[in-house]
């Protein structure tokens, strides 16, 4: 199941986190051309797989990144 | 690498090829909540999925359908 992003909240996370979220998406924007600048939403496995770099749970991450 | 499907060219297939396409997208239609009908862009696992269904090659299937 995937997770609209609000791209306003990334920009306040802590630089440490914030910094490996940020490539993680431009990654995608990059790859989509898609740069409305106010959401993006990801895969399912994106999540997983963001995770997992972060070693936290999809729950938190999700609970910290969604719109 | 996915490949952007015109869907008035697939309205003008006979019907056996179309029907089964037809299927194919609706369910992608109806997951994303995206009936612009006019085109729909779907990944390259999709289209190697779709040509094998269709036993037919990914490059004549593409031809057929993209915009
Ligand atoms: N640019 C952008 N906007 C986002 C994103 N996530 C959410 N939105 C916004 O939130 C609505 C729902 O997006 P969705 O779940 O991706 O659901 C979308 C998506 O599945 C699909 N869709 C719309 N435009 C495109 C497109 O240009 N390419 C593709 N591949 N799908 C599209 O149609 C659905 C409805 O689209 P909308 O009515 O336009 O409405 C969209 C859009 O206004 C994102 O990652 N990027
Ligand atoms: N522009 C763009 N946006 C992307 C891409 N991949 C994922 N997204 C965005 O991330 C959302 C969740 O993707 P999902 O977890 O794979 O969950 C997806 C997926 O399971 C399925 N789905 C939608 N479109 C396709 C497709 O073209 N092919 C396949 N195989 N499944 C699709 O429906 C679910 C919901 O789709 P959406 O409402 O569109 O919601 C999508 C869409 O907003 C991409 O390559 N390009
Ligand atoms: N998840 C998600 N992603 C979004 C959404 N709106 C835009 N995008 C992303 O942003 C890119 C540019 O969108 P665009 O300027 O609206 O310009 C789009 C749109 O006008 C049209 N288009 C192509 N394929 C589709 C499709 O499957 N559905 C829709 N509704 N439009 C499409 O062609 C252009 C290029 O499309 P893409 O290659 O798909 O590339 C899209 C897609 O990757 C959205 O609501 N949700
Ligand atoms: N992990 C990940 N990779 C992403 C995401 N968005 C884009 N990509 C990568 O960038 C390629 C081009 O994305 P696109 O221009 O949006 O072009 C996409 C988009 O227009 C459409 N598409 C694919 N999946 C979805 C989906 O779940 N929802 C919507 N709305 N469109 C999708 O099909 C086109 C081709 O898809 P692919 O062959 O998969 O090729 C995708 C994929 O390799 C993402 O959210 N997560």
């Amino acid at each position: 199941e995937g997770v609209t992003i609000d791209l306003t909240r990334v920009e306040r996370l802590p630089d440490s986190l914030g910094d490996v979220i940020d490539r993680f998406l431009k990654k995608i924007q990059v790859q989509r051309q898609d740069f409305n600048g106010r959401v993006l939403t990801i895969r399912g496995s994106d999540v997983a797989m963001l995770a997992m770099l972060l070693d936290t749970t999809d729950a938190e991450l999700v609970a910290q990144l969604k719109r």
